[in-house]
């Protein structure tokens, strides 16, 4: 465990809070994209189906237990409870995640480091999680009303991916034959996927103005 | 030496 690889933990943490804030205390989901949502709670179910099966550690185990639990709980929330259902933005968010997650699985079953049940889920899962945030792009840019906690949530899941790629340079210099191109690729690629919000965001905290995407 | 894995990471 190195610092960039913590930093990247915590931030993905800080960001999944932020969310569960939002939809517990103002009870509300607004302009936040049940697709990604439902893209994120079935990359972690398909990437840790071995927590029973292969220890690392009780940090591991922990982390892996809360983004299992808050990702399944957020889309519980914007699914079913009563109050907060109604605040979705049903009517724009209607990107079809399920053309993300064929090309998906294909590719994991075309390229991955063994041809085994497990490993080909988790590559599965390291291909979806690259592509699952651009349900929730679309909508930003479709609603362009983005409210400061929906903003947050998103400018921190960028920053868990560009710590994480900071983690993987430092291990790739400090531990022998650390080498994982699959992970590298599909991980460069989510981060660019985030490079066009960062850009918007640093106009808005620069100029001290709301959050607007440009049309 | 041993393939260092991926897998320990979140």
């Amino acid at each position: 465990m190195n610092i960039f690889r913590l930093a990247g933990d915590m931030t993905h943490l800080a960001s999944v809070l932020v969310l569960l804030l939002k939809i517990h205390t103002i009870k509300s989901c607004a302009g936040v994209s049940l697709k990604t949502q439902e893209l994120y709670a079935i990359v972690f179910a398909t990437r840790y189906l071995d927590i029973l099966t292969s220890f690392v550690s009780i940090y591991n185990t922990l982390m892996k237990l809360i983004f299992l639990g808050s990702s399944f709980s957020i889309v519980w929330y914007m699914k079913y409870h009563k109050t907060v259902r109604r605040t979705y933005d049903r009517d724009q968010d209607t990107f079809r995640h399920w053309f993300l997650m064929l090309p998906c699985l294909l590719l994991a079953l075309l390229i991955h480091e063994k041809f085994t049940f497990f490993e080909v889920l988790w590559t599965f899962s390291l291909y979806l999680e690259a592509v699952a945030i651009l349900p929730q792009l679309v909508l930003l840019q479709r609603t362009r009303n983005i409210d400061n906690l929906t903003g947050q949530y998103i400018f921190l899941l960028g920053g868990y991916r560009g710590f994480y790629i900071l983690n993987w340079i430092y291990r790739y210099f400090t531990e022998p034959h650390y080498v994982h191109w699959i992970t590298w690729i599909a991980g460069l690629v989510q981060t660019l996927l985030y490079a066009d919000f960062f850009y918007y965001y640093f106009l808005s905290w620069k100029n001290n103005k709301k959050l607007q995407l440009p049309a | 030496v041993t393939k260092q894995s991926s897998h320990d990471e979140l």
